[in-house]
C-alpha cells in the first residue's frame, strides 16, 4: 500500500 | 447520462519551449501530459456510478489495471477526426514521423488501428464514455476482493450501453458486441505501451512525474 500512496490519497479524497 | 457528465475536462500539453525538439521533449510532454490526465481519470472513476461504494482496494486495483487502457481511448477518441495523428492534446498532434522520432512508432501504430476501428463503426460521444468505464470495471486484476461487486459495476455499465444501442441503433443488433470486441485490441495497445514507457523509465533520460511512475511500477 505503501507503494501506491498517491493513488490511494487521490481515492481518498473527496473531491 | 451519468456517464457524460463525468467526462473530464480538456488537458493541455503546453510542450517546454526552453527544450530543443527532440525525443526526450516529446517523451517529457507525453509523460507530463499523461500525469496531468491520470489525476482527473481518477476523478472520474470516482464519479462513475457504483465505483466509489468499491472497497478501495479494489478501487485501486481496477485504476492500477486499466489506467493506460483509459489515457488510450481518450487519445483515440480526440483522433477519430483527424488523419493519422494522434491528437494527444489539442495542442500536442503527433504524426508518424514525429512518433518514429519519440522513438514510438510501433505504439503509434497500434493506436492508429484502433482509431481506424472505431472511425468505420463511427464511434459516438455516448458509447466513447461507456467503452470506457467497461475498461475500467474489465480490469481483470487477480487480487480484486469483492470480486461480485466489480461484476455489478460491469453489469450496470454493459447494460447501459445494451440500452443505448437498442434505442439509437435499433437496426444494427450487434453493434454494442461489436464495441465490446474492440476491448482486446485496447488492452493489447495498453500492454505496449505500458512496456513502452517502462523502458523509457529503465533509460532514465525522461523526468516522470510521481503518480505516473507509481501507476507504471504496478504493471512493471
Amino acid at each position: 500500500k505503501e507503494k501506491h500512496k498517491i493513488l490511494h490519497r487521490l481515492l481518498q479524497n473527496s473531491t | 447520462s451519468h456517464l457524460l457528465e463525468a467526462e473530464p475536462e480538456k488537458v493541455y500539453a503546453m510542450p517546454d519551449p526552453a527544450l530543443p525538439d527532440d525525443d526526450i521533449k516529446a517523451l517529457t510532454t507525453l509523460c507530463d501530459l499523461a500525469d496531468r490526465e491520470l489525476v482527473l481519470n481518477i476523478g472520474w472513476a470516482k464519479h462513475l456510478p457504483g465505483f466509489s461504494s468499491l472497497r478501495l482496494a479494489d478501487q485501486m486495483r481496477l485504476l492500477q489495471g486499466a489506467w493506460m487502457e483509459v489515457l488510450l481511448l481518450r487519445v483515440v477518441f480526440r483522433s477519430l477526426g483527424a488523419q493519422d495523428r494522434l491528437v494527444f492534446a489539442e495542442d500536442y498532434v503527433m504524426d508518424a514521423a514525429q512518433a518514429r522520432l519519440a522513438g514510438l512508432p510501433d505504439l503509434h501504430a497500434g493506436v492508429l488501428q484502433l482509431v481506424r476501428k472505431y472511425r468505420a463503426m463511427g464511434l459516438e460521444m455516448e458509447e466513447f464514455v461507456t467503452l470506457k468505464a467497461i475498461a475500467l470495471a474489465n480490469a481483470d486484476s487477480m487480487h480484486i476482493e469483492d470480486a461480485e461487486a466489480v461484476q455489478k459495476l460491469q453489469d450496470c455499465v454493459h447494460e447501459a450501453l445494451q440500452d443505448y444501442e437498442r434505442a439509437r441503433h435499433p437496426g444494427d443488433p450487434r453493434r454494442a458486441g461489436r464495441l465490446i470486441m474492440t476491448l482486446p485490441l485496447l488492452r493489447q495497445t495498453a500492454t505496449m505501451a505500458v512496456r513502452s514507457f517502462c523502458s523509457i523509465r529503465q533509460d532514465g533520460r525522461v523526468p516522470m512525474h510521481k503518480l505516473f511512475l507509481e501507476l507504471l511500477e504496478a504493471n512493471a
